[in-house]
This record gives C-alpha cells, structure tokens and sequence, in this order.
C-alpha cells in the first residue's frame, strides 16, 4: 500500500 | 524508469499527436468521440493536480504538461473551432459519459491509497481513464467507414496501457513494487480494447477497411 503514493508514474 | 514505461509514455504521446495531426490536417473529428476527449481531460486534471504539491521531475513533469495542454487543446477544436466543430458526429456520440463519472467518484471514494483530497482525484482518474475510451469505442461502431487516423489513434491508445501492463510486471519482479489501484484499473482499460485489438489487426493483416460489427 505504501507504494501506491508513491506516484511516480504518468 | 524500463524501457515498457519509456515506450508505453511514448505510444501515449504519439497517439495524442496522431490525434492531433488528423484534426489539423483534415480539419476534420469526424469518428472522434468528444466524450472521451472531455473524459481525457477530466482524467489529466484530477491526476496531475500533484504538479503543484510534489517536487518537479525532469520526466513526468514535461509529460504531464504536455498531455494537459493537448487533451484541453483537442476538446476546444471540437467545441469551438468553427470548421472543425461542424465535423462533430454529435448524433452519433451518445455515449452517457456522465454515468461514467459518478461511479468512478464513489469507487474512488472508498478505494484509495489513502483518504486525502489529492489520493482520492487520483483514484478517480485511474479509474475514470480505465472506462474513457467507451464513447469512442461505440462511436467507432457506428461509423460506416474509419479512416486510418483515427483507427491507428485508438490503437495507440490502447497499446499504451498494454505496454504499462508489462511495465507493471517488471516493476513487480525487478523492484518489488505493488500497486493493485492502476494495476486492476490497467487491466480493465485494456481488455476493454481486446475487440478493438482484433479487428484493427484483422483489417491491418488483409489490408482492407477497418470495421467494427
């Protein structure tokens, strides 16, 4: 879950 | 950063471009669902609002700049521009979009990264693109003929998602990295296109007129 704040994508 | 992600963003870029391209250069949106182009933007505001809360990237920030401008760009060809906005198949774009977006806004709602203003918009655009490209898809239903333009814009269109797919897979194995929200959403998105896919390969191998049932 931590990951998907993590938006380093487009 | 993989060479998926770098050429999935590319596929992305080149069918805005394509997109772009056919507008100017036949003055025409004939088959272009408005819709989807007003989905598109609503898509890019709500997930690019970090532009202004995150740190710059030297990669994403370009990108998010430019898939803004073009998407907002596009749907004022289609609205305003007089010679286009005569070409618009009004009649035949009659996708109820708005059902897409309430939804979306629910599921986002509850399904988040985290309860915050910023994560919510984000899943609700994650969500919301997965779902975009419908009005388009029944729009090209009903259109007798295609032109190549806008078949290869969708196609693009779908084959970047695919391409995040791979992404996604590599990121898994190689960085251990797990996001469930866009990979779900992803997967909705792109077998969405699967009929697409086929036809548009079928028209492609027997090099006649694309045409969907």
């Amino acid at each position: 879950k931590e990951d998907d704040k993590k938006h380093d994508e487009l | 950063m993989n060479a998926f992600r770098l050429l999935a963003d590319l596929t992305h870029l080149l069918s805005i471009i394509i997109l772009l391209v056919k507008i100017r250069t036949t003055k025409s949106c004939a088959g272009i669902s408005l819709k989807t182009q007003d989905l598109y933007v609503l898509v890019f505001i709500s997930r690019y609002l970090d532009l202004f809360t995150r740190p710059l990237s030297l990669y994403n920030t370009p990108f998010k700049l430019v898939f803004l401008a073009t998407s907002i760009t596009i749907v004022y060809y289609m609205r305003y521009h007089k010679v286009v906005k005569q070409t618009y198949n009004k009649d035949s774009d009659t996708f109820k979009h708005y059902f897409l977006i309430l939804p979306c806004a629910v599921l986002a709602f509850f399904i988040n990264p985290k309860f915050t203003f910023i994560e919510v918009l984000w899943s609700f655009s994650i969500y919301l693109e997965a779902v975009a490209i419908l009005p388009q898809l029944v729009l090209l239903q009903s259109s007798s003929n295609i032109d190549n333009l806008t078949g290869n814009y969708v196609f693009m269109l779908g084959a970047y998602r695919a391409l995040y797919l791979l992404n996604w897979i590599y990121r898994f194995f190689a960085e251990d990295v797990v996001r469930w929200i866009p990979w779900i959403a992803g997967l909705v998105q792109t077998a969405l296109y699967a009929d697409f896919f086929y036809y548009y390969i079928k028209s492609w191998r027997n090099n006649e007129r694309l045409k969907l049932p």
